[in-house]
């Protein structure tokens, strides 16, 4: 302000002042994401396999109850969807590629990840133990697996894994690519498309206290 | 806080609404439709100015009599946001993947005389 103004901001005409005030918006909820800027041409998922997704991490959607408003508190958690795109397979064996974003791994400490798949029903009266090796990246066929699980499929229905440590381990080493891959003892696997039962990962992550520097 | 009015000269809270269709960010936020950012506006005469939030009582007495006695005091007093709570926003990042997160204090809900 000019010398001997009162000191206090804003004195602009009103169509100055909605243009600095719309600039501020997008730079607050920008700068508030951590987005350089904002993202371009996202590919949504199908909204049947979106709203699929969050009636099963959020389950008071589907008795119609509003989520709890959230707390005002000083920091900033995330939780993120990611849904897996097809990789090669095999009727006995069935990759799924999932990748996240740079910030979750440049400025985020991942609380906790879990792989949601959904399973068609087995033969009768049985379950089948399925095979999980989470790999690095877009792993070769014969790559290091980060960890192994077995996930006992017992009828038709979502089955979730922890993937916590694997997407810690895959963050830390600089990448942000995960290759899951599925292997059943009684083939064939199903397969996945573009409905409501395509495969995700949900991650419950905190804003600024990534593991190196938690450490220092 | 008091909102803002035709008449209202002192600090008060102005409701602003961002839509996000306007500014063209409808096509990666999918939650809510828009920003109630809202602000602050008005002038802060001295005998307004106090601690937001501090009810009267002998120091608020003291801090007056300062002001009025001090016109360099009470120059700085700023009519700020007093009460703020989070955004929450639902969007697509740049690989597509959906996002829930709260952005503290990005609403204003109250404003006052510092």
């Amino acid at each position: 302000s000019p010398h001997g103004a009162p000191r206090c901001p804003m004195a602009l005409t009103p169509p100055a002042q909605r243009r600095a005030l719309l600039a501020t918006a997008q730079h607050s909820i920008l700068t508030g994401l951590h987005l350089p800027e904002r993202p371009r041409a996202p590919r949504p998922p199908p909204r049947a396999a979106l709203l699929s997704a969050l009636r099963r991490v959020q389950p008071q959607l589907n008795r119609g109850v509003a989520p709890p408003r959230p707390p005002n508190t000083a920091g900033q958690n995330y939780e993120v969807l990611s849904f897996a795109e097809a990789g090669p397979s095999t009727p006995r064996s069935s990759r799924l590629l999932f990748r996240f974003s740079q910030e979750l791994r440049e400025n985020s400490e991942v609380l906790q990840a879990q792989l949601h798949v959904f399973w068609p029903p087995p033969g009768p009266g049985s379950s089948q133990p399925v095979a999980v090796r989470l790999l690095h990246g877009d792993a070769a066929s014969n790559g290091t697996a980060l960890s192994e699980a077995m996930l006992e499929v017992r009828g038709e229905g979502w089955n979730a894994l922890d993937v916590s440590d694997a997407l810690r381990s895959v963050l830390s080493r600089g990448t942000e690519r995960l290759t899951v891959e599925l292997n059943a003892s009684r083939p064939p696997l199903p397969t996945y498309g573009w409905d409501d039962r395509r495969p995700f990962v949900a991650v419950r992550a905190r804003i600024g206290t990534p593991p190196s520097r938690r450490r220092r | 806080g008091i909102d803002c009015s035709g008449s209202t000269r002192t600090c008060c809270r102005k409701e602003f609404f961002v839509d996000f269709k306007e500014i063209g960010w409808e096509d990666w936020i999918i939650q809510p439709e828009g920003y109630h950012m809202n602000y602050c506006a008005g002038l802060c005469p001295p005998h307004v100015a106090a601690v937001p939030g501090v009810a009267a009582s002998f120091h608020t007495a003291v801090l007056n009599l300062i002001k009025a006695n001090n016109a360099d005091a009470a120059a700085d007093s700023c009519c700020v946001p007093t009460q703020r709570r989070p955004l929450s926003l639902l969007y697509y990042d740049r690989d597509s993947n959906i996002v829930k997160t709260d952005i503290p204090d990005m609403i204003v809900d109250a404003c006052g005389c510092t």
